[in-house]
This record gives C-alpha cells, sequence and structure tokens, in this order.
C-alpha cells in the first residue's frame, strides 16, 4: 500500500489548479513530471502483482505459475521508443482492459526493420503492419532508440477486466524455433 | 469504414466515416500574443494564465508536403508543415474515427510575440454558431459564440472570448441535414467555434512575456535544451445524429471517449524460454 499511496499522494498534489491549468512555474512542472515518474515506477510492481494473479487463475492448462512473469510499461512508447520490443526477438504482448465490456485494441509497438510474426494464444499467426517511423518522429529531441518501424496488430476482443497475451517474434527466431518448436496446444 | 482525401497541397479536404461523407478541411494555424506594457495591466501579454492574441489567425502553411504509407491494417498519410509543425493522419480497418496525430515544435522564439499553435477542422455544416463542449469531461454543455445565457455579453475579445476548456470534446452538429462533427482529445484543451461550421483548438504555444497574473514568467517551456516539442492526437469523428439507421453519433463518441480515457494498458515480457515453456 505503500507503493499505491505514493501514487496518490502525487495525483492528489496534481490536482492543484496551477497542475491542472499549466500556470505553475517551470521548475514546477519539472518536478511534478519527476514525482510522477517515481510513483508511477513504484506502482509498476502492483500492477505487475495485480495481473500476474490474473494470469496465474486464467492459467488453461491447469499448472500453478509459481514464477512471477515480469510485466513492464513502455511508457516512451507515445515516441516510438520501448528497449524490450525493438531489442528482443520473441516477447509477450500482455493487454489488459480496465473496461467492463470487451474491446478491440490496435496494438502499436516500436520495432528494428526485419520481418515480424505476432501469435494469438490459440497459436494462430495474426495479421501485422511493419511501416516505417516518419522521420518527424525519429528526431524528437531526447528520443533514445533504435526502433525504425512500428509495428501495428488488433487485439480482438480482449474480455472486461480481463487479457490476453500475443507471442511476437522476429523472423530471426522464427528460424531458430522452426527447428524445435512444434505447433501450440489445442487447450493452450 | 473510415476514409480521408487529400487535396493537391496535401492538406485533408474530406473524410468519410460512419458511413457519412463530408467536406472537411484541417490545418494549422497560429496567432501571435500580445505582449503588454511595462505596468501589464491595462495592456496585458498573453501568457501562463490568459490567452490574449495580437492580430488575425495566420495559415501556418499553405500547404503540406505529404507522403502516403499503406498496410493491411493501418492507411498514414504523413504531413510536414514547416520546421516545427508536422503531422500524421491515420485510419485503421477496425476504428469508427480518424485520428489526427500531431507533432509541433520547438516553436521559434526569434519573434517578441511568441506563438500559439491551433488546428482547425472546417466543414461545410451549417451551425448556427452553436457548439458544444464537454464541462470535466461529463457533461456536453451548449455554447453559443459572443453569448452568455446569464448576462448581455460586450466581447471585446473575439477569439479568446469564445474559447472554452475542452476536457475530451467539442461537437458541433446541424440540425437540418442531422450530422454531427465531434472532435475527441487526448488531453484538456482550449478552443472554439469562431465561424459556422468550424472547430479550432489549441495545441501548443509559447508566450514570451509574463501575463503578470501570478506565475512570473514567461511561458516558454524548454526540455533537452530548446522549446518542448509535443505529441498528441485528435480524433474526430462524423456522424447522423439520429438513431434510425443503427447507433447514433452520440453512442460512437462514448464509446471512442471510453476507449481512450480508460485505454487498454500494454504490457512486455522479453521471453527467454521457448514458447511452450512460456505456455
Amino acid at each position: 500500500s505503500q507503493e499505491l499511496n505514493d501514487l496518490r499522494e502525487v495525483m492528489g498534489v496534481l490536482q492543484h489548479h496551477d497542475a491542472v491549468a499549466g500556470t505553475e512555474k517551470q521548475h514546477v512542472a519539472d518536478d511534478y513530471s519527476r514525482q510522477l515518474q517515481r510513483a508511477l515506477n513504484e506502482c509498476a510492481n502492483i500492477t505487475s502483482t495485480a495481473l500476474n494473479k490474473l494470469l496465474s487463475v486464467k492459467s488453461s492448462t491447469g499448472k500453478s505459475v509459481s514464477e512471477k512473469l515480469p510485466l513492464n510499461s513502455c511508457l516512451l512508447a507515445n515516441v516510438s521508443q520501448c528497449a524490450i520490443s525493438e531489442n528482443s526477438d520473441t516477447f509477450v504482448v500482455t493487454i489488459y482492459n480496465p473496461l467492463s465490456r470487451a474491446v478491440n485494441k490496435v496494438v502499436t509497438l516500436p520495432v528494428k526493420d526485419g520481418n515480424y510474426d505476432v501469435l494469438d494464444q490459440d497459436g494462430n499467426s495474426l495479421t501485422i503492419d511493419v511501416l516505417p517511423i516518419p522521420s518527424y518522429v525519429a528526431n524528437i529531441p531526447g528520443r533514445a532508440s533504435s526502433a525504425t518501424h512500428d509495428l501495428y496488430f488488433v487485439a480482438e476482443d480482449v474480455p472486461p477486466l480481463g487479457w490476453k497475451s500475443f507471442i511476437v517474434s522476429s523472423s530471426q527466431s522464427n528460424k531458430k524455433k522452426s527447428i524445435s518448436s512444434s505447433k501450440p496446444n489445442s487447450d493452450s | 469504414g473510415s476514409a480521408f482525401k487529400i487535396d493537391d497541397n496535401g492538406l485533408v479536404n474530406s473524410v468519410t466515416i460512419n458511413g457519412v461523407t463530408i467536406e472537411l478541411d484541417q490545418n494549422f494555424y497560429y496567432y501571435n500574443g500580445f505582449v503588454g506594457d511595462n505596468s501589464n495591466s491595462d495592456k496585458r501579454s498573453s501568457g501562463a494564465y490568459v490567452f490574449r492574441p495580437d492580430g488575425d489567425i495566420k495559415k501556418v502553411s499553405e500547404q503540406a508536403t505529404v507522403s502516403t504509407v499503406e498496410g493491411q491494417l493501418v492507411f498514414e498519410a504523413r504531413q510536414q508543415f514547416n520546421d516545427y509543425v508536422s503531422q500524421t493522419v491515420r485510419v485503421n480497418t477496425i476504428e469508427s474515427y480518424i485520428e489526427f496525430d500531431w507533432i509541433i515544435g520547438p516553436i521559434p522564439t526569434n519573434d517578441p510575440n511568441g506563438i500559439e499553435i491551433v488546428s482547425r477542422y472546417s466543414t461545410k455544416l451549417a451551425t448556427n454558431g452553436t457548439f458544444y463542449t464537454d464541462s470535466n469531461g461529463k457533461e456536453m454543455l451548449k455554447r453559443v459564440r459572443d453569448y452568455r445565457p446569464m448576462w448581455d455579453l460586450k466581447n471585446s475579445e473575439s477569439a479568446s472570448g469564445n474559447y472554452y476548456p475542452i476536457t475530451a470534446k467539442i461537437a458541433i452538429k446541424d440540425e437540418e441535414q442531422g450530422i454531427e462533427v465531434a472532435v475527441l482529445n487526448d488531453r484538456a484543451q482550449g478552443g472554439g467555434s469562431l465561424n459556422d461550421g468550424e472547430v479550432e483548438i489549441m495545441i501548443h504555444r509559447n508566450c514570451l512575456h509574463d501575463d503578470a497574473f501570478g506565475v512570473g514568467e514567461a511561458l516558454n517551456e524548454q526540455a533537452f535544451g530548446q522549446g518542448l516539442v509535443i505529441r498528441g492526437s485528435h480524433y474526430i469523428t462524423v456522424g447522423s445524429t439520429s438513431d434510425d439507421n443503427g447507433e447514433s453519433i452520440s453512442a460512437i463518441e462514448k464509446d471512442i471517449a471510453q476507449r481512450k480515457l480508460l485505454d487498454a494498458w500494454t504490457f512486455l515480457t522479453p521471453l527467454e524460454t521457448t514458447i511452450e515453456d512460456y505456455k
């Protein structure tokens, strides 16, 4: 609760009219950013723990998940920067839907140029786009990324207050997998 | 189901959303901020607290350099208006809106007045001076240009006197045609409808003089040693105001607003084992 309280407190501070309207001094704006970033980082542990509970409950194989799965956010994805998606050959994307109804979502992730495959939970390959990042995004000051493209796919029917996972792999990792992997189990 | 057309000058000039096609021009404009006198009382500067334009609105550029990128899910038109204004206009296969994804900055500081940039959406809808903005993201309130419901208004500031907070949405309607155009924003902004059929929203500004309302400094935010570069989106939707042909535009707007304000969370996990082990 300490971690959650930190974010609550910062959100309380940010209710101040200067924060809402943008009439704070510059160094105060910088401090708001600092506090908010720190509180979000601390809360990452809570969201990860909570979502791991859901993942555990939802495990369809019946096996208990003893290991906590790291669930990372990419807070700079708005400038097409994300260390995991641009540096990992294979990674899992988990979409959590906070609404009380199912939604479809276009997922956008910064990646390096290449061929990608996105599989849903049933092992189906999804339609994807890999589009080059425009120069005016790539050149945003402060952006430090090796991503040259954005990967798009549609997460369909993410259940209310629930999640769906997708596996993204680059062509290099696909080649490796083709030697050893088999089709996913029908119940997975 | 959404689509847009781009004119020879590289600007959007019509949109089709939810089965309705209308002429819609979009461009970026700017106001020069007013510079006050020494006491900053009678003649007060445009600043953090007040928007006080000096002179008429001007176009950032008459045209944009445009390129298009087409995928199976996403279609993008990438527009560059000048050194500090760029935009991606984006549609995808599942959404009932068109996204205007703008990147603005660093705004030049060589003019003492400062520059206040707006995105303007112009249609031919007959709106009779009326538009709607939300209050705290909840209730849509009717606004009438140069009018206040509680007193006789003598508006001495034609632009800022008709600006209102836009927390999540601004809309205009043509009652006769039964068509509504709504712009949903991803952050609270200011804006209005200064001419019939138009919506304008301020998206970025620098004001190089303090307005003497309390902040005590000019509004000239810096990052990485230069003026701030901002990125954000407007989601435009158009539709029928009646329920006769299925879902009403109000329901569509509410759906978009919910999915934007309570967007799905994305988590990433690097996979160091095989997919089978992970499962």
